[in-house]
């Protein structure tokens, strides 16, 4: 794992974090509903909450789906290519490209659409970002840079917890084994390989 | 472009026909140092964005120079690639790879696999006595 330059991270005061989404966005409540599982996937880890909340400007952490140049220097370049990015903390901001076909839920390795993209793999990547943790070379780390289309990665590796963990330290509930028992209950019904 | 459920997408279903960013690289196969290749440039404003060549002059050449095969090299080492420093099939089915947009290089500290190369390399870690 590793760290933004300067070991950027959320203070001590801030341990109880909000989320908003972009209001021009008009997302359902099931696609939001694929970020509280991404943030939960962190906070079952760390001693830190992310709670939801109407108000977009006041929120520590800002969700947006744009196209193309939407005013950060990072243009987003349509289908594949770069599909998110996020900031260091405290910026809480987190954008994906909206060209690129997002898939909420249900096995996307089945997608008939060569180009899906598992909206709650990359997001909980990007969340790793805007708590402060860098790319990682682990292939199998969420924070691993790359993920093919049709792939979902959406589970903790013991090198993203060691990252994390060395910023936030552990949260007091998690009794350090894999968080796969997150994900069996979430995805019950689809096939997936880990 | 929002598919709530795979189930819920005709099979079939063909969105608009974009080519993926980066499939032009593929034409990169087997480029070598010292050579010139058209379209190079692209590559390595690539590498520029993901923080592999730091320095931006105003325009990037199509030259395979020994910037361009530096980053490519730190590229493989951080994507566990065999580091061969060649544009090879492997290194290229990993480049055009939908990835996330932050850089893997930040201000040349934050490293992932090449950063611990270069501690390892650069620091006292390990200490030779004569005897």
């Amino acid at each position: 794992y590793t760290f933004f330059p300067g070991n950027p991270h959320w203070p001590d005061s801030k341990r109880d974090l909000t989320y908003s989404f972009f209001p021009g966005n008009e997302l359902t409540e099931e696609e939001k509903s694929v970020f509280a599982r991404a943030f939960d996937r962190w906070s079952t880890v760390i001693p830190m909450t992310f709670t939801q909340t109407d108000s977009f400007t006041t929120a520590d952490i800002r969700i947006g789906f744009f196209s193309g140049d939407h005013g950060d220097g990072e243009p987003f370049d349509g289908v594949l290519g770069t599909l998110a990015h996020a900031f260091s903390p405290p910026s809480g901001r987190l954008h994906l490209d909206l060209d690129e076909n997002w898939v909420d839920s249900g096995d996307v390795s089945t997608s008939p659409i060569l180009s899906a993209v598992d909206l709650e793999s990359v997001a909980v990547h990007e969340i790793g970002h805007l708590l402060g943790l860098g790319h990682s070379s682990v292939e199998e780390a969420i924070m691993y840079p790359s993920i093919p289309s049709r792939t979902r990665k959406v589970e903790l590796a013991q090198d993203d917890i060691d990252g994390i963990q060395q910023l936030y330290g552990k949260n007091p509930n998690y009794n350090g084994t894999s968080t796969s028992s997150i994900q069996e209950r979430e995805t019950s019904g689809a096939d997936y390989v880990h | 472009r929002f598919f709530p459920n795979v189930s819920s997408i005709p099979p079939g279903f063909v969105p608009n026909a974009t080519a993926p960013a980066w499939d032009s690289f593929k034409k990169f196969a087997g480029c070598r140092a010292g050579e010139n290749f058209d379209g190079l440039s692209k590559l390595k404003q690539y590498f520029h964005y993901f923080g592999y060549i730091p320095n931006s002059p105003s325009n990037f050449t199509d030259d395979f120079d020994d910037a361009f095969e530096s980053a490519l090299k730190t590229y493989q080492q951080n994507f566990n690639l065999n580091v061969t420093g060649e544009l090879d099939q492997q290194t290229l089915n990993k480049l055009v790879q939908p990835r996330c947009g932050n850089a893997d290089i930040v201000n040349g500290t934050t490293t992932m696999n090449s950063g611990k190369w270069m501690a390892f390399n650069s620091t006292s870690l390990f200490h030779t006595v004569g005897h």
